[in-house]
């Protein structure tokens, strides 16, 4: 079992060797990538041994390999195909972002269940309604669903998405979903991170 | 030294226990309050360990004085004042949330570096300009930023809102910042999440 923390760092890698990349690096080593992203070298290469043997000892990882071998581990090498439902506030801003596409991450369909949005274009994307859900999701072949409902309409959303066939829910609402044992859910509590740094705010 | 998730499960209490006050549940016992987050019972009790005794064995404890107390743990019984710099997509839906006022995060100021956006009015906050962050946030004693700009920005504005006396930082922008020791900065990275999302998806 790979610790949740390694993963977020794997991310953090993949960020930083495709920046590198782009301004022209072949090769780094474990020491460099660990300077620059503040970590200890010895965490960058433990981290990297849980996927298999990268570099060669003594001249570092070719930056090129190595994003792609962890795009290849975040199961992100074909991409994903990623719906949100909830076109509100956050589920629009997220709409409009155009770093989730650099990763990998691409919007095929966005869902509500307000009237006045519905077959809207919102953010450059067609708007369905929720009761369609299930037919997009299977038509479009999508795999994640981005949660940006209220919290009283969370659960009977995620049931929807499950339904469908989707695998993982990144869900926004402040709820505790239940899902089937083999659907991933990960929850971003904002205000919970708002009230964490009120707490360390002046420790 | 008190562990990072033992302050996000406060938050979850605390957001628990005000959703039971407004039911009219006065007392409640750790097992009670463990099983509706789908938490252990000796999870709850050890986390409000670290802050005391806060019921009587066999009684349960009284949820208006708990949550109370929880509220003054998280440094949120007077409130928070706290600005948004960026009034993009991002900044502006966070400005619309009304969930934030009901944990005492007063949103005092919004700014932006747009000239389209400065003077005027979003989601209900007058947008100053960036230039203006030392002014607004002594005079309105803010004390947490939000920071929704751009990558490049992201730095640079963290140097003026730290010069202008803010506490701690939620920093949205996917890079590192460098602060003072004294500057508590949390960073919410909505591409790791996918990410992470991604890798779990299926496993
Ligand atoms: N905006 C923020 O910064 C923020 C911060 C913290 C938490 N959240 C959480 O994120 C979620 C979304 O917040 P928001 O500010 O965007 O809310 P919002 O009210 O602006 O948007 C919610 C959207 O969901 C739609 N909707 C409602 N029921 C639906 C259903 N059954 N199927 C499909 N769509 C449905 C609504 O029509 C609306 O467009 C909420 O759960 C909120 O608590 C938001
Ligand atoms: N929108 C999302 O869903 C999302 C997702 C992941 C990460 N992010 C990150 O959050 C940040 C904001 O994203 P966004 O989508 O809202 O971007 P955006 O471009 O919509 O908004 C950025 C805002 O910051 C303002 N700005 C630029 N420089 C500034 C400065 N020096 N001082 C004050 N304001 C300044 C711009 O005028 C603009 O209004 C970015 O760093 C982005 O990478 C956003």
């Amino acid at each position: 079992q790979i610790p949740e923390n390694t993963i977020n760092r794997l991310s953090a890698y993949y960020r930083m060797l495709i920046y590198l990349a782009q301004r022209g690096t072949q090769v780094i080593s474990s020491k460099s990538l660990a300077n620059i992203l503040g970590m200890k070298d010895s965490q960058v290469r433990k981290d990297l041994s849980y996927f298999g043997r990268f570099g060669v000892r003594g001249e570092g990882y070719k930056v090129a390999l190595l994003s792609q071998k962890i795009l290849h581990i975040l199961g992100l090498e074909k991409g994903r195909r990623v719906c949100i439902i909830g076109m509100g506030n956050l589920g629009s801003a997220l709409a409009a972002y155009k770093g989730f596409s650099d990763f990998g991450f691409d919007i095929r369909a966005v869902f509500d269940s307000n009237p006045v949005k519905i077959g809207k274009n919102i953010r450059g994307y067609h708007c369905y309604p929720a009761a369609e859900i299930k037919n997009v999701v299977k038509k479009e072949r999508i795999e994640l669903a981005i949660l940006t409902v209220p919290l009283e309409q969370a659960q009977a959303v995620a049931n929807l998405a499950v339904e469908a066939g989707i695998k993982a829910i990144l869900n926004f609402a402040p709820v505790r979903l239940n899902v089937p044992r083999n659907i991933r859910v990960d929850n971003v509590d904002l205000a919970m991170e708002l009230k964490k740094l009120s707490y360390f705010a002046g420790k």
